[in-house]
């Protein structure tokens, strides 16, 4: 389940989205133990200015794509587009299973679930 | 018994969460061991923000690294007579098996665990201990001995003696086990038997980057 497109632009400014993924949906609750689902979310939106200059409460945009941004805003120029919105701060997670031998398993991720986007 | 493989977004799912396998559609459920509730709890991310720092790729509980754990219960023991099994004056023997078949070649076990619960008659087990080695047809070398606690499970840590500690598992383990009573004559049933296995599969667990 993803969050639907804000108004005006497609995505807005840069921002995390919430990206739910149900094992129940994809089938797999008969042998995930826990948890139901996971809250995987993801970045999306434009990094162009205002939005990406550093603000109170606003993504982190790293100094090069406060740069970019303002070169890109003055000349556009093909090939040197806008930065990217990405993860800035990621999450793990832990899955707890029945395997093929019905063995319980409990399997941890690294990096599985965005708490932050960022211009980079 | 295997589901068809899966294609589109639930193969991408499963390779990235490296599960190689479609998983069977209806496992045998059998109770979640109360170690593998606790070990997910303290994982949990939202228990880590509320105190608990996780370091990535380290089982806290058990003080090893590893970022997989498996209960794998002893295959062989509905085969086995529920009836205690009568010394005199022989030790009462048991073979165990575990299949490790779902282990990685990549994964480096960390702590291999082997948790027992015996049943015996005699109350004062002073002296017992168990003695563990890898089955084979004639009597193998006793790879590992391990007091018996009285009125505890039996715990006894396999890696080094048992399963190398930087090298893969093998697909099956089988053990014989056997237990000494000293001058005593004992009635005792192995009622569980089961293998904790921490593995650390280095590909889940990326080193550090470094700055420029």
């Amino acid at each position: 389940h993803t969050e639907p497109g804000v108004g005006g632009s497609p995505w807005g400014a840069c921002r995390m989205r919430r990206l739910h993924v149900s094992f129940r949906e994809v089938g797999w609750h008969h042998w995930v133990i826990a948890p139901r689902g996971f809250l995987a979310n993801f970045c999306q939106g434009t990094c162009t200015l205002p939005e990406v200059l550093p603000r109170s409460g606003g993504p982190p945009a790293l100094n090069h794509a406060v740069l970019r941004t303002l070169m890109h805003a003055a000349t556009p120029t093909p090939g040197a587009g806008l930065p990217c919105c990405v993860p800035a701060r990621l999450s793990p997670i832990s899955v707890l299973f029945f395997d093929n031998s019905d063995n319980v398993v409990l399997r941890h991720y690294e990096d599985m679930v965005v708490d932050e986007c960022g211009c980079r | 018994a295997l589901e068809p493989a899966p294609s589109g977004p639930t193969a991408a799912l499963l390779q990235a969460l490296r599960l190689h396998e479609a998983p069977r559609a209806v496992p045998t459920l059998r109770p979640v061991p109360p170690v593998m509730w606790r070990l997910f709890r303290r994982r949990d991310p939202q228990a880590a923000r509320a105190g608990y720092p996780l370091r990535p790729c380290h089982v806290e509980e058990l003080g090893v690294a590893g970022n997989i754990v498996r209960h794998i219960p002893d295959s062989g023991l509905f085969s086995r007579s529920p009836e205690p099994t009568r010394t005199r004056g022989l030790r009462p023997k048991w073979t165990v098996t575990f299949d490790l078949s779902g282990v990685d070649p990549v994964e480096r076990p960390t702590r291999a665990r082997l948790e027992l619960r015996l049943e015996a008659e005699n109350r004062d087990r002073h002296g017992w201990e168990l003695s563990v080695a890898l089955w084979a047809e004639s009597p193998g070398t006793e790879l590992l001995r391990v007091p018996v606690p009285p009125g505890l499970p039996l715990r006894a840590d396999l890696l080094g003696a048992v399963v190398a500690a930087n090298m893969s598992v093998p697909r099956t383990l089988r053990l014989a086990l056997s237990l000494h009573c000293g001058a005593t004559t004992a009635r005792a049933h192995l009622a569980e038997a089961s293998l904790l296995l921490v593995t650390l599969d280095p590909r889940l667990c990326p080193p550090p980057r470094s700055r420029r």
